[in-house]
């Protein structure tokens, strides 16, 4: 049975679209069945994944207007996992499902018909709170928050629960949080801790490990098309994706 | 006369908001009056700037409605420049205008009447391309793009300036790209400079200078409440944003 995950974090840059590729690269090499799909009309993660959303004639975007189907849309990847590709017609979904009734529920309606098919389902939010994470959020049963922990971070968390909560009491019970994943972490200086102290307090929430370094080969990594696991295998930054998805693999037994 | 600079980038976390405020600060320093537009529900400026948005009973949101003018609502901040504050209630903001004909004047309007007060005018855009950030565009002169130069910067640029053309065609006939200033700059590697060079020539924009420095110093000066040039005067962060606030007062001249 899947486990879909939303990976939200409304604060941009921090670490969203890089989490869910390489997680979901992570737990394909760990010989799981995983679909990744991307909400953000940015489409960083259909492009960090080498495809060229430009290419595209369909996308999330008709699905989510339940034009076609899940299933018709999702593509393979070169790293393992499948894709549901976004596009910029994606920026049009928010109006063009604002009149809707049960607007919220069109993305877990659409997964429901291929969930069978995979063990692990990640939700790329992009950098809002509006209907797009919500229907993340409600197609979900667990979040995961990256965050980079620096001050701004800090206030975006209050408001990203505040949302969670809603969703849990309107559209989803069954919601629950399954922690922040400290991203972009920069151990060498005590800030990082100290924020990531902080939020973990104040909000309650469990803290994900290990915390993802900060290191310029992520950054190269979009320029191939492929996961850092694939452009340098060996190195820190993938080896903490990998230490993850065992992670929560051994979580979930 | 003033000269207001929408900051503007969709890719979430390239420093625009740091830049409004340490640009801001550096302006104020060389004796100029600015004032701070925050621009994002999540309010990022006006708190790095020392001001708990839960605290305010009206901000920018209540402008754009129409139901406050800008002078009611406009702020003094302890760095210098005068700000006009978000609050969470902005994320109503785009459906509140939604249906308003004119939805993308009504900053540039209320703007008209305090921007005799000012020399510059800084816009911090959201990370998306709705209607805040064409609000921004309608009501500049002049877009600055703050860019992290990583591969997935890259794909955004395209997509904002045909955001941009399209307001010159409908909305703003005067509006020009200042250009791209580049940000969270890691000179170590050739990785960034390859990347500016990249897109400087695929879209013909000018690259303002100096590059601002990735330094942990940022992080650090929103938990104080000011910007850079307060809480690490004399770091190299902080003589990057003076060295540009001192090139544009000197390209205007
Ligand atoms: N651990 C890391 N070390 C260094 N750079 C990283 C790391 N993780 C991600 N990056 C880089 O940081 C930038 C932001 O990452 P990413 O696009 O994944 O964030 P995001 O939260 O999805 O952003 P958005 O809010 O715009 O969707 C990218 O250029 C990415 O390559
Ligand atoms: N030169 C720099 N060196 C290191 N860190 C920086 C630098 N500039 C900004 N930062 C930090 O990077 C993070 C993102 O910056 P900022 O919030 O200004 O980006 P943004 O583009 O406004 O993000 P958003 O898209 O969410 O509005 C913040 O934690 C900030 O303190
Ligand atoms: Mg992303
Ligand atoms: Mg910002």
């Amino acid at each position: 049975v899947s486990l879909t995950v939303a990976v939200t974090n409304q604060k941009g840059g921090v670490a969203k679209t890089t989490s869910v590729a390489s997680l979901g690269a992570a737990l394909v090499e760990l010989g799981r069945r995983v679909l990744l799909v991307d909400l953000d009309p940015q489409a960083c993660l259909t492009f960090s994944l080498g495809i060229d959303p430009e290419d595209l004639d369909v996308s999330v975007h008709q699905v989510l207007l339940g034009q076609k189907s899940a299933a018709d849309v999702i593509m393979s990847t070169d790293d393992g996992p499948d894709l549901l590709p976004a596009t910029i017609e994606l920026a049009g979904a928010e109006a063009a499902l604002l009149t809707r009734t049960g607007r919220e529920h069109v993305l877990r309606t659409a997964l429901e018909d291929v969930s069978e098919e995979y063990d692990w389902i990640l939700l790329d939010c992009p950098p809002s709170l509006g209907v797009l994470t919500v229907n993340a959020l409600s197609a979900a049963d667990e979040v995961m928050i990256p965050l980079q922990c620096e001050t701004l971070s800090h206030r975006g968390v209050g408001q990203l629960l505040d949302t969670v909560h809603d969703v849990r009491r309107f559209t989803n019970r069954g919601l629950s949080v399954m922690g922040v994943l400290p991203t972009l972490f920069d151990g060498r200086t005590k800030h990082a801790r100290t924020v990531l102290e902080a939020i973990s307090e104040t909000y309650e929430l469990p803290v994900l490990e290990p915390p993802i370094p900060k290191t310029i080969k992520f950054a190269e990594a979009p320029a191939v098309g492929r996961s850092i696991l694939s452009t340098a295998r060996s190195h820190r930054g993938a080896g903490a994706y990998r230490q993850l998805a065992a992670n929560l693999l051994e979580a979930r037994s």
